[in-house]
This record gives structure tokens, C-alpha cells and sequence, in this order.
């Protein structure tokens, strides 16, 4: 089973 | 004043074709250099990021920048109002509440102007890390269109696997199970129909079927579709438009439990 990442862990707010 | 002019509309439509299933608002950042917008898609899993750059464009102004929030299934719907042959312009004052496209036949006979309304915007911008990718895939944007539909039928998600003998992509589930192997083929009579496939190291990513065949709309855009993997971070795939910019969309993995 696999969960969905969310993309805001890999790229930070600027 | 901000005025880009570009003699194909059937460019800016393809664009719009290209986001307007994952967004439905956005922020067109508008400076000398050109036109960028970055957003993510509501669930926060996949990143957009469009960039058309002004040399692109038949004619640009932009006297100060300009950041312009939009509803993207409104602009995409004035921009099913453009004839085939049109040519947009895109027009709008400085501090704009709203913008306005302007259609023209390719013999003049014919000027037609909507008029958006702007909307107010909280955006939030990220930072995307410089990354070296450890696969990066090219290969027709047809191929890649079909791979996601034909193996959408099977699953959720479609895990991609490159290694020495080339890339597979496969998807299982309560049917059965399927897998398309592509090997690198630089010997293809034309450009478009390559596939060039640069490993590093060998990877496996899962990815969401739902996002994917958002991303597969971009197609119509160009023939050709750029993979870049690396382990644990999002793919990045990625249309050049013309001459004029790059579509690329960034796409979270699906991370085993």
C-alpha cells in the first residue's frame, strides 16, 4: 500500500 | 500598461487545456522578462509551473510587473471564443482589476475583446530546490499519453522503474496487473519519436494516475515530454512551447507505508 505525499513537504514556502 | 500579442492563439489555448483540470485559479506573474505562473493543484500534490518568456511573444510591454490573479475555467472559456487563426492579444492597466483578451481574424474583418474580472489572491510561492536528477527520461508525448490511459485502466498509480534495459511502467490491481517497457531508440527516423533514457542510478517511483493524465494534457504542446526522477523527491515532467517557454509540472511520489 502506498500513501500520497503532498508536495509542500519536498519544496518550502520562498 | 501591460499588451502581449501572440499571432497563434491556439498556443495560449493548448496552454490553458494543459492546466485547467488541475487548477482553477491562479496568479500570472507579469515582469519585462515575461509571463510565470506557479500553482499548486487544490490537494496540494502536484505543482505547476509555466514560464513564456517575452522574446516568445509577437509583441510585449510590461511597464511595471504586474501579479494577476485568475480564474482559470473563465480564461479558459473566453479563450474557446478565439477562432483557429486568431491572434490574442492580452491588455491590461497598471494596478488592473481586470484584464482583457482581444481575438483578431487573421484578414482583420473580425476584433472581438472579452474583459475578466481579476480576482484577489493569498498565494503562496515555493521554492524549488535545485535538484540533479538521477534518470532523465525523453521520449514522444503520445507514447507517454497512451502509457498513463492504457494503465490507468488497471490501477490507481503506475510505478515507474529505469534502469540499464530501459524504463517500465506498470500498474496492478483488482484486475490484473500490466507493464509497458521502453528501450532508448535514438535511431528513430525523426527527432520527435525518440527515446532517450539518461540513468545515473537505478530508481522505482510510484506515481498517482490522476495526476498524470492531468499532465498528459500538455501533450498537444509539444511531441516531445521530459521524465526527471530521482529517488524520494517529486518527478518533474516537463513540455517545452515553441520557442516561447516550458510547461513543467511537479508531481509528489506516492510513498510505501
Amino acid at each position: 500500500k502506498h500513501s500520497q505525499a503532498k508536495i509542500t513537504s519536498f519544496f518550502t514556502k520562498a | 500598461m501591460f499588451e502581449a500579442r501572440l499571432v497563434q492563439s491556439a498556443i495560449l489555448k493548448k496552454v490553458l487545456d494543459a492546466v485547467k483540470d488541475l487548477l482553477t485559479e491562479a496568479t500570472f506573474e507579469c515582469s519585462d522578462s515575461g509571463i510565470q505562473v506557479q500553482a499548486m493543484d487544490s490537494a496540494h500534490v502536484s505543482l505547476v509551473s509555466l514560464n513564456l518568456r517575452s522574446d516568445g511573444f509577437d509583441k510585449y510591454r510590461c511597464d511595471r510587473n504586474l501579479s494577476m490573479g485568475m480564474s482559470i475555467s473563465c480564461m479558459s472559456k473566453i479563450l474557446r471564443c478565439a477562432g483557429a487563426e486568431d491572434t490574442v492579444t492580452l491588455r491590461a492597466w497598471d494596478n488592473p482589476e481586470s484584464i482583457t483578451f482581444i481575438f483578431e481574424s487573421p484578414n482583420k474583418d473580425k476584433l472581438a475583446e472579452y474583459e475578466m474580472k481579476l480576482i484577489n489572491m493569498d498565494q503562496e510561492h515555493l521554492g524549488i530546490p535545485e535538484t540533479s536528477y538521477s534518470c532523465v527520461i525523453k521520449m514522444p508525448s503520445g507514447e507517454f499519453s497512451r502509457i498513463c490511459r492504457d494503465l490507468s485502466q488497471f490501477g490507481e498509480s503506475i510505478t515507474f522503474a529505469c534502469s540499464k534495459e530501459g524504463i517500465k511502467f506498470s500498474a496492478s490491481g483488482d484486475y490484473g496487473s500490466a507493464n509497458i517497457k521502453l528501450v532508448q531508440n535514438t535511431d528513430a527516423d525523426k527527432e520527435e519519436e525518440a527515446v532517450v533514457i539518461d540513468m545515473q542510478e537505478p530508481l522505482k517511483l510510484t506515481f498517482a494516475c490522476r495526476y498524470l493524465n492531468c499532465f498528459v494534457k500538455a501533450g498537444p504542446l509539444c511531441n516531445q515530454v521530459q521524465l526527471s526522477m530521482s529517488d524520494d523527491v517529486p518527478l518533474v515532467c516537463e513540455y517545452k512551447i515553441g520557442d516561447i517557454g516550458h510547461i513543467k509540472y511537479y508531481l509528489a511520489p506516492k510513498i510505501d507505508d
